[in-house]
């Protein structure tokens, strides 16, 4: 249940540089393999008053799938491949600013399941406490789903399509000003030392922010 | 549509980064 909706600009915005710095804390301190790191932010719709949890940053390590499917070619079809590449090339013009620079391998090269599983993230949101991220921000409590099978029940069409992309843990735990996502293809149990490490890097205070 | 919000844009600035030292780092596939 992920909806596009037209928000208002958030009231904070976390400074980019100390989320990433968080992320890489997170993620390359962990002895857990975790794939990718999302943080969702939370705002307010001013024109509907609904509470909206969107994309605010992320941290992509990507995982063993990626080196093999590149390397022995069992990558998604080629149709789909060539889709996601055409996407990738209109983002990369967008950011470079539309230069004309030649096409190189960071748009040439396949675009992986799990790539492009948090590409199509930013494009999401959580209206009212929907998806396991708005679920774990209205609940306060975190949500941890281990294991494919898992994932593939769930009514949340986001963990569905995780498994599909070829996750097996989803990890969303309420942060202040959001919700942290941790997403990994190892099938990874519920630890304290995991929460406990989140809720630390990821308590902001007034100073860190913008 | 070129109206890409301001953090969506930086993370996918550094994602593409990223793939890019990804790619390159990766061994290339031996024949």
């Amino acid at each position: 249940p992920t909806t596009a909706v037209a928000a208002t600009p958030p009231p904070m915005y976390f400074n980019q540089e100390t989320l990433q710095q968080r992320f890489q804390a997170l993620i390359e301190g962990a002895k857990e393999k975790w794939t990718y790191a999302i943080f969702w932010q939370s705002s307010v719709d001013e024109a509907s008053g609904a509470s909206l949890l969107g994309w605010g940053d992320g941290y992509y390590k990507g995982c063993e799938e990626d080196r093999q499917k590149r390397t022995l070619g069992n990558a998604a079809s080629a149709a789909e491949q060539e889709h996601r590449k055409r996407v990738l090339r209109e983002l990369n013009s967008l950011v470079a600013g539309g230069g004309s620079s030649s096409p190189d391998e960071v748009v040439e090269e396949e675009v992986t399941d799990t790539e492009w599983f948090f590409l199509v993230s930013m494009t999401q949101s959580f209206v009212n406490g929907a998806g396991i991220p708005g679920q774990a921000l209205f609940s306060g409590s975190p949500i941890w789903i281990a294991g494919g099978d898992r994932l593939q029940v769930s009514a949340c069409e986001r963990a569905r399509q995780a498994e599909v992309f070829g996750l097996r843990t989803m990890v969303c735990v309420p942060v202040g000003g959001g919700v942290v996502e941790l997403g990994s293809t190892d099938l990874i149990f519920q630890s304290n030392e995991i929460m406990n490490k989140i809720r630390f890097l990821f308590s902001f205070n007034a100073t860190e922010m913008e | 549509d070129g109206d890409l919000p301001h953090a969506r844009r930086i993370s996918l600035r550094r994602f593409l980064e990223k793939r890019k030292e990804r790619l390159t780092a990766a061994v290339p596939y031996a024949s």
